[in-house]
């Protein structure tokens, strides 16, 4: 009786930051 | 089995870490060291709400406001805005044609095991925005 192992997978848009113009200083 | 992972990053953003499984917005499964620029567009293309920006790397210095971190100053897409945001000088970027690059490219390798480059003045990176309504 194995207990299946979780592989979390992520989506692409987590990897790149979203920059909008109302984040500049 | 496969979990869908929260897009949430915590300190230390296990999706970076070598050998994480990354989905594209065509469903492909990829290594995250495995990515492309193509994967990147064609997933913007795919999901029709995010438009890929290109932001360029214009100043990088240590933070005034956060000892530790870096700010990154980076003119976004078309209109070239003007961005800064402060991040842990290992945080990955994904440069146009490059591939991963950081400001600390020897402790992200010892925090994700994901080889980088050096990031600079004048890289391109990869960025999103949502897609304007017509």
């Amino acid at each position: 009786n194995v207990e299946p192992r979780s592989v979390p997978v992520f989506p692409w848009h987590s990897l790149v930051p979203f920059l909008a113009p109302t984040q500049s200083d | 089995a496969l979990s869908h992972a929260p897009a949430s990053a915590p300190s230390n953003p296990s999706h970076f870490m070598k050998g994480a499984i990354i989905q594209l917005a065509t469903g492909e499964l990829k290594r995250v060291e495995d990515l492309q620029t193509q994967d990147f567009v064609r997933s913007a293309e795919v999901s029709g709400g995010l438009k890929i920006d290109s932001s360029m790397v214009v100043d990088i210095r240590a933070s005034q406001q956060k000892p530790g971190l870096v700010s990154l100053h980076f003119t976004v897409g078309e209109q070239q805005s003007k961005v800064t945001i402060d991040v842990p000088p290992e945080h990955p970027f994904f440069v146009f044609g490059q591939g991963w690059s950081s400001c600390s490219p020897e402790r992200t390798a010892q925090l994700y095991d994901l080889a980088c480059h050096p990031l600079q003045v004048g890289d391109v990176c990869v960025s999103i925005t949502l897609q304007q309504q017509p």
